[in-house]
């Protein structure tokens, strides 16, 4: 049995996309 | 388009340990809209926006790539990103999504549901500081 110790963590908001609006004021 | 996608699918693998603003772990399977709302409350400086899946068509300029056209947030900003079918996105209430939901099940084993015209993702953005 071996046991994985080094899981890697990621941040949450690796999982979404960052949308940023083209258009600003 | 001022949009970025990851590039490192490796966060998208099931199993894969996410790390919430929260302190909390959860398997990327397991997320829930509220994850994301919560992370984005306690992050500072990130807001949760809906963005609307308005249109998917073939990238032109990215051959096999997925040209995905979104309205984001209340000011229904229209973004377009391009990106692999097989990318996940988490849509509310239904939870990850993607175009070819059978590529995402061969390359992450992650379930999604077939991402549609319509739908609502999960996105962020800065928030605006008056």
């Amino acid at each position: 049995n071996v046991e994985p110790r080094s899981v890697p963590v990621f941040p949450w908001h690796s999982l979404v996309p960052f949308l940023a609006p083209t258009q600003s004021d | 388009a001022p949009a970025s996608a990851p590039s490192n699918p490796s966060h998208f693998m099931k199993g894969a340990i996410i790390q919430l603003a929260t302190g909390e772990l959860k398997r990327v399977e397991d997320l829930q809209t509220q994850d994301f709302v919560r992370s984005a409350e306690v992050s500072g400086g990130l807001k949760i926006d809906s963005s609307m899946v308005v249109d998917i068509r073939a990238s032109q300029q990215k051959p096999g790539l997925v040209s995905l056209h979104f309205t984001v947030g209340e000011q229904q900003s229209k973004v377009t990103i391009d990106v692999p079918p097989e990318h996940p996105f988490f849509v509310f209430g239904q939870g990850w999504s993607s175009c070819s939901p059978e590529r995402t099940a061969q390359l992450y084993d992650l379930a999604c549901h077939p991402l549609q015209v319509g739908d609502v993702c999960v996105s962020i953005t800065l928030q605006q500081q008056p």
